[in-house]
């Protein structure tokens, strides 16, 4: 499944970036300081470079029309 | 407030869905919310059409991206009612929006509210409890490789790009964490779901709060 998720690569292409995708695990979860923790591994996005990810899955954006509302301070203190 | 809560205990939360090769996370994120929200008014919980906000919501750009505030403001603004998700169902494509006749069963938001918790996650906290699931857009950059546990590290606020919806907390354990519903499949993460590290604005999860009205 993570060989050749989105085509338009050589399967060698993909393995790299499969490796790659090793090393970006073990670097990630050097990170882990406790249970509870995080942790990273391969799964169903791990034949796909960052890039191409980013392209795929994070499509979401605050609209710049928005001046989303930020509670004030005094009104936090008088409902708690 | 309570030490923990799931919207999913009350059964009042649809499965997780797959967005498969579609880039919109923002309309599972909304209609996450509908559903939720209509089942906590008393109807009953249906699965609602992602792929009528994806083809209809001019405001944004179907599978290539969206916001969620975008989607809300066309709800609000177009009087839309979602029809069931067996009638539009989701086709991992954009296409041509279907209109259907008034007498259509369906459901319709009266409006809309979208804040910045940054600095206020207990009022989210609040927000979820009296209202229900949440729309957030987070920075999911580190979630590609994510398998279980508490998000705490690798993660920015600032820079986000996925939206996704908050059911529920749990602040039993050593590390408090937002319950987090995923539109990527069951066999991502905890069964589809994500937990994140609450009180520091861990992947910016408290920038960007949207939820409907009804």
């Amino acid at each position: 499944l993570f060989m050749d998720p989105v085509g338009e690569r050589s399967p060698a292409d993909r393995y790299g970036i499969f490796l790659k995708s090793l090393e970006r695990h073990a670097l990630l979860n050097s990170d882990a300081r406790g249970s509870g923790d995080a942790y990273y591994g391969i799964n169903q996005f791990s034949g796909l470079s960052p890039e191409e990810f980013a392209n795929l899955y994070l499509q979401s954006y605050p609209s710049r029309s928005l001046d989303p509302y930020v509670p004030s301070k005094a009104a936090l203190g008088g409902s708690a | 407030l309570p030490s923990r809560f799931d919207w999913r205990d009350k059964k009042l939360v649809t499965g997780v869905k797959n967005q498969l090769d579609c880039g919109a996370c923002w309309a599972f994120s909304i209609v996450g919310a509908i559903e939720s929200r209509n089942a906590i008014i008393g109807h009953p919980l249906e699965d609602l059409s992602v792929q009528q906000v994806i083809d209809c919501s001019y405001l944004d750009k179907g599978c290539n991206g969206g916001s969620t505030d975008n989607a809300l403001k066309w709800l609000n603004q177009s009087h839309t009612k979602l029809v069931k998700s067996s009638e539009y169902p989701f086709k991992a494509t954009t296409g041509a929006c279907h209109y259907f006749p008034p007498t259509e069963f369906g459901v319709s938001i009266k409006g809309y509210e979208a804040y910045d918790f940054s600095d206020y996650e207990e009022q989210m906290m609040n927000i979820l409890i009296n209202v229900g699931p949440i729309a957030v857009i987070v920075d999911a950059v580190s979630w590609q490789d994510y398998l279980g546990g508490i998000i705490q590290h690798h993660c920015s606020s600032g820079h986000s790009n996925h939206a996704v919806l908050v059911v529920g907390f749990d602040k039993t354990g050593d590390t408090p964490y937002w319950i987090v519903k995923n539109s990527w499949g069951t066999s991502w993460g905890i069964d589809g779901y994500v937990h994140v590290k609450m009180g520091q604005n861990i992947c910016g999860i408290a920038d960007f709060v949207a939820f409907p009205v009804m």
